[in-house]
């Protein structure tokens, strides 16, 4: 909540790093993460989501395989997918979430090869045209 | 509840 909070008057990372060092401490700090950080991706305040979003790629920097595996499934990128889709939440999220939300996903197709969902997710976004460059 | 050894997970959404 500190390291997402709508009144932080810009990012901060002692929260961030702090919930980073928080998943690496705890067995099922992954799973537990991924849940918390769709909620607040999900938010309807931009600020909120935009936060949760630094917070997600600091995650991925610093938190390692047991992270990368569980952003690398289906239950946490259908939460990704929400966002972006007019199907589910799209109409309601501001561009600049959207945007993000697809550059990380790319970003992660060519860093994580190994993950393979995560390609399988960015590529239907493409098909869909949802992903337009 | 999950556990660190649950490998399980759900299909791909459909948009």
């Amino acid at each position: 909540d500190k390291a997402t909070n709508p009144s932080n008057r810009q990012e901060d990372w002692e929260y961030i790093i702090g919930f980073c060092d928080q998943i690496n401490k705890e067995l099922e700090g992954p799973q537990i993460a991924v849940r918390l950080l769709a909620h607040k991706i999900q938010s309807p305040q931009e600020w909120e989501a935009v936060q949760a979003l630094t917070v997600l790629e600091a995650c991925m920097k610093n938190c390692g395989r047991r992270f990368h595996n569980e952003v690398g499934k289906f239950r946490f990128l259908n939460e990704l997918i929400k966002v972006v889709s007019p199907k589910y939440l799209g109409d309601r999220i501001s561009e600049k979430v959207k945007t993000k939300v697809i550059e990380l996903l790319y970003s992660w197709t060519v860093a994580l090869p190994e993950e393979s969902k995560i390609k399988d997710a960015y590529y239907m976004l493409k098909r869909q045209g949802i992903v337009m460059f | 509840t999950v556990s660190f050894h649950d490998d399980s997970d759900e299909d791909l959404l459909n948009v």
